[in-house]
């Protein structure tokens, strides 16, 4: 009786599921088909979801904890582009673990399809329910170059039980014939707009957003200077490949592993003063900030000119409020912009005080180009980007674009100094920035 | 299963893992071809009447003896070769309706047990892992 749990459990709960796919299908069924399923169009009606490799179908193959660590690792690169999260549950009754995977080989686990044996069919998948993996099959870990990949298999099966069906694309994961895995095999950008079709874009506020910026050598001694984006929430981070406009693959990662002594569970705002004289990093908490040492790739304790970190903005710089909601540095006037409530100061980092005339209203400073578009105040994080070299003020889900000095007031000589132009999502500008369940985040 | 097995099981000999059944011939590409959404079940009660549209559809069921002038290759007729030109489509192989090695290769590469197609949850009997009505 246990092994037939895996599928007889799944059809006690028809009607739960039926209720909310249904509700999901009417609705497109009015839409698109009458009268028939349309492939691809049913979806969770939840984000979180919790799945559990059943024990009695545990593959003879990989130990316990490999199978279930590949298996967590390809949920959890669902989870890196879509808005849904999971939980391994172990402990809960069967009937409510959303997603049961189980190894078995020929007749196996009370299952209706039979498999094949070695060769051909390595696994299938119920649409919002289950996944059996052919233990026939040689599957093996990532990255061992011979057998069948059960990440990539994984990854593959549980894409059909969020709704994905086969997509012949190339490059697709989606693609019914298994082909031997690329090394790094990724979910692509077309499989990404496709579950996303589904589920929806990743959506959230950020607690600070900015290019990090750094000089190398080269192999043949140049100095180059180079950046990269850095996106804050919480307790974790996300690096953008602008060049690629996603997320760094594996992203997000956890503050402590990436920036070491900086407050683990988020900051308010992050500064990269650079200029002439200054090459510094800050991150700001609360009524504190601290300065972060590139070359030992964590905080000082002291930093070469003598102050002990963490030291209180009131001391580093003097007339500023805390704690702030959120700063940036302007390499184009030398100052830093720090906003609290509806107010922004402007620190002049070479006298070393706040600008006369300052604080002044946000909507002043930065008015609105079109009446009544504009974020008003508690702004969650003020961003200069070198790649659109131009600054973003963001709030909840949303950006305003500060009106460029040059090329926007060339064109359009009317806008004001430092307008916001009107708002968009961030989402439509930075792709794929997902979180993913804090039980994923050590996979 | 012998009905009396040996106490200590010695008789019993235990299967090592059997091969999957490699696709060789047209019967057994017409069996992948329909396992996998290819090749439609015909349901009569279907085929009688659709309600959907209030129209008979038998006019477009070409009858027994339509077939037996159905030359291989002759691919506007018969769905084993229109389901084989599809597979060939969708897999990237020239699309000649003939059940060649490129086609019989790609049947016998590993796979997902997901049919590529959509299917009709008619087949109730053997219903394809995917349909929400298996919940």
């Amino acid at each position: 009786p246990h092994r037939s749990t895996l599928t007889t459990t799944a059809t006690d709960r028809p009607h739960q599921h039926q209720n909310r796919v249904a509700s999901l299908l009417s609705k497109r069924r009015q839409k698109r088909h009458v009268g028939r399923r349309a492939w691809g169009n049913m979806a969770f009606s939840k984000m979180v979801l919790k799945w559990r490799l059943i024990g009695e179908g545990y593959s003879s193959q990989l130990t316990i904890q490999d199978q279930r660590h590949i298996i967590s690792l390809a949920f959890r690169m669902w989870s890196e582009v879509s808005p849904l999260e999971f939980i391994e549950d172990t402990s809960s009754p069967l009937a409510d673990v959303d997603i049961k995977l189980g190894f078995g080989t020929g007749r196996h686990l009370g299952c209706n399809q039979k498999f094949d044996g070695t060769g051909r069919e390595f696994a299938h998948a119920w649409f919002l329910g289950d996944i059996h993996f052919d233990d026939d099959e040689h599957f093996t870990a990532p990255n061992t170059g011979s057998g069948i990949s059960l990440l990539k298999v994984a990854v593959h099966e549980i894409g059909h039980v969020l709704g994905l069906p086969h997509i012949y694309r190339t490059g697709s994961i989606m693609q019914p014939s298994y082909l031997p895995q690329e090394s790094g095999f990724e979910i692509n950008w077309m499989d990404r707009k496709s579950i996303q079709h589904l589920y929806g874009g990743c959506k959230g506020q950020f607690n600070t957003v900015f290019d990090w910026i750094r000089k190398e050598r080269t192999q043949y001694g140049e100095v180059v200077i180079r950046f990269n984006t850095y996106f804050m929430r919480d307790g974790w981070y996300w690096l953008y490949e602008n060049r690629t406009n996603r997320t760094r693959y594996g992203d997000p990662v956890a503050l402590q592993v990436g920036w070491h002594g900086i407050p683990p569970d988020g900051v308010d705002a992050s500064v990269h003063v650079w200029n002439r004289n200054t090459d510094a990093v800050y991150f700001f908490k609360g009524t504190q900030y601290w300065r972060y040492d590139d070359d030992n790739d964590q905080v000082f304790t002291v930093d070469p000119e003598g102050h002990l970190y963490p030291r209180l903005i009131s001391e580093g710089f003097p007339g500023v409020p805390s704690p702030i909601d959120t700063a940036f540095y302007d390499r184009r006037d030398y100052h830093i912009y720090f906003f609290k409530g509806t107010y922004v100061y402007v620190f002049d980092v070479t006298a070393n005080r706040v600008s006369p005339g300052f604080p002044r209203k946000i909507t002043a400073v930065f008015p609105a180009v079109v009446s009544g578009d504009h974020p008003g105040g508690s702004i969650d994080a003020a961003y200069f980007s070198y790649t659109h070299n131009a600054v973003f003020l963001f709030k909840d889900t949303q950006f305003w674009k500060v009106v460029g000095r040059s090329r926007d007031r060339w064109r359009r000589p009317a806008l004001p100094r430092n307008g916001l132009l009107p708002h968009r999502k961030v989402e439509e500008q930075w792709f794929d920035i997902c979180n993913v369940h804090p039980s994923a985040l050590k996979v | 299963e012998k009905l009396f097995h040996s106490r200590d099981h010695s008789d019993l000999e235990i299967p090592s893992s059997h091969q999957a059944e490699l696709i060789t011939d047209k019967d057994t590409a017409e069996l992948f071809l329909s396992r996998y959404g290819f090749i439609r079940p015909v349901n009569w009660e279907e085929l009688q009447f659709d309600q959907s549209t209030g129209i008979s559809n038998d006019e477009d069921f070409p009858g027994e003896e339509d077939l037996s002038g159905i030359q291989e290759g002759d691919s506007s007729l018969s769905p084993f070769i229109s389901a084989l030109r599809d597979f060939q489509m969708v897999s990237g192989l020239s699309v000649t309706g003939l059940f060649d090695d490129a086609t019989k290769a790609a049947m016998n590469k590993p796979r997902c047990g997901v049919p590529d197609k959509e299917t009709d949850d008619a087949t109730e009997e053997s219903p394809p892992p995917t349909t929400a009505t298996d919940r």
